[in-house]
C-alpha cells in the first residue's frame, strides 16, 4: 500500500515490526561453532541469499553451525563493520533483521562492501607548492 | 562506495536515460513523483539525464512494483526483509516489493518517520537507482548504498561516498559544485591494496 505519511495508514493495517520474518533469526543469539540448533538452516539460506555462502553450495543446508556459516559471519561482520566474532551475536542479529535491499553483498567469493568490487592501487604524491593531492589509477 | 564486478556502466552513447512504470501498477501521480526527485539527486552530481516516458517496453530503465515470484527468479519475501532489488547497468530493472507498506509524502522533518511498519519510498528508490548506475552496496553506514534500512528511517541524501562513486562511473556534472554533498566521508579508504572482504 501507498500512504502520504505515517499517520494515514489505517490502524487494522498497521503491522508492528516484530512481523517481520526475519525476526525469527533472533533466536539464535549466541549461537557459535559447534552448536546445532533446529531451524539454523534458514538463517544459512539468508546468508547464501546474499552471496555469503557460495550459490555453488546446495540449499539442503543443515542444523549444525558449521565452518560455512562461521565464515558466512565473519565476512558479514567484516562488511557491517561490526566485531569479528565469528557468531550469531546479539548486535549482528540485530542488523540481520533490518529490512534491506535485495542485492548481494557478496558476488563469486568476493565481498563488493569493502572496496571488493573493484581493484584500484594509486601512485600517491604531494605538490609542494599547492599541497594538492595526485592519485593516479593504476 | 563499490561496483559490481566489471565496473558495468551505462555507455557513452546512452547517458539520456528514460524510465517508465509498470502500466499494471496503475501508480498515482504522487508515486511516480517520488521516483522522479530520487532520479533528481543522482542527476544533480552525474553528466546523465533521466526522462519519464510511458512506453514500459522500451524504456531503458522499467520500475515496477511486485509480488513473490515475478519472473527473474529474485522472489519477494512478503512484509519487510528484502525491500527491493535493481540490476547492474544496462539492464535497466528496478523492482520493489509490493507487500509493504510505502510512505510516500517525503515529510520528515528530522529523518526519521513515526511509523515503524512502515518505509519511505524515496529511500529506497535512491539506493536501487545507485544499483541502476552501477554501484554496488557500501559499507559506510550512513551512505545511501549502505544495504540496509530501517523501519521508519529516510535517507535521501547522497553521501560523498556515494558521489564518488558515481563520479568514478561517470564523472561530474559540470553544474555540480559540490555543495549537494551534505555529509564528509568519515573514512579512509584506498589505502592501495585493493581487495579486501
Amino acid at each position: 500500500g501507498f500512504y502520504p505519511n505515517a499517520s494515514a495508514i489505517p490502524p487494522d493495517l498497521r503491522r508492528n515490526a516484530t512481523e517481520n520474518a526475519w525476526n525469527a533469526f533472533l533466536n539464535f543469539t549466541g549461537c557459535h561453532a559447534g552448536m546445532k540448533v533446529d531451524g539454523l538452516y534458514k538463517i544459512k539460506q539468508y546468508f547464501q541469499h546474499f552471496g555469503y555462502i557460495p550459490q555453488t553450495l546446495p540449499g539442503n543446508f543443515s542444523d549444525d553451525f558449521d565452518d560455512i556459516l562461521k565464515n558466512a559471519v565473519e565476512m558479514y561482520q567484516r562488511n557491517f563493520k561490526l566485531n569479528i566474532t565469528g557468531e550469531l551475536d546479539e548486535l549482528t542479529l540485530q542488523r540481520v533483521v533490518i529490512p534491506r535491499c535485495g542485492v548481494p553483498d557478496v558476488v563469486n567469493g568476493t565481498s563488493t562492501m569493502l572496496n571488493g568490487g573493484r581493484r584500484r592501487t594509486y601512485e600517491v604524491s604531494f605538490s609542494g607548492t599547492s599541497q594538492r593531492f595526485h592519485a593516479v589509477k593504476r | 562506495y563499490s561496483f559490481f564486478p566489471g565496473e558495468p556502466r551505462w555507455p557513452e552513447r546512452r547517458r539520456n536515460l528514460t524510465y517508465a512504470f509498470e502500466p499494471q501498477n496503475n501508480l498515482a501521480e504522487e508515486v511516480k513523483s517520488v521516483f522522479s526527485r530520487a532520479f533528481v539527486r543522482w542527476a544533480e552530481v552525474i553528466p546523465l539525464t533521466f526522462r519519464r516516458v510511458e512506453s514500459f517496453s522500451t524504456s531503458d530503465i522499467s520500475i515496477g512494483f511486485y509480488t513473490g515470484e515475478h519472473g527473474d527468479r529474485e522472489p519477494f519475501d512478503g512484509f519487510m526483509g528484502t525491500l527491493a532489488h535493481a540490476f547492474s547497468p544496462p539492464t535497466g530493472h528496478f523492482h520493489l516489493d509490493g507487500a509493504e507498506n510505502w510512505i510516500v509524502s517525503g515529510e520528515d522533518g528530522d529523518g526519521f518517520l513515526t511509523e515503524r511498519a512502515a518505509v519511505d519510498l524515496e529511500s529506497v528508490a535512491v539506493h536501487e537507482i545507485g544499483h541502476l548506475l552501477g554501484l554496488g552496496h557500501s559499507s559506510v553506514q550512513d551512505s545511501i548504498m549502505f544495504p540496509t534500512i530501517s523501519t521508519g528511517r529516510r535517507k535521501v541524501d547522497l553521501h560523498s561516498d556515494d558521489v564518488e562513486g558515481v563520479q568514478y562511473l561517470y564523472g561530474s556534472n559540470p553544474n555540480f559544485n559540490g555543495s549537494r554533498t551534505p555529509t564528509p566521508a568519515t573514512e579512509q579508504r584506498d589505502t592501495g591494496s585493493g581487495n579486501s572482504g
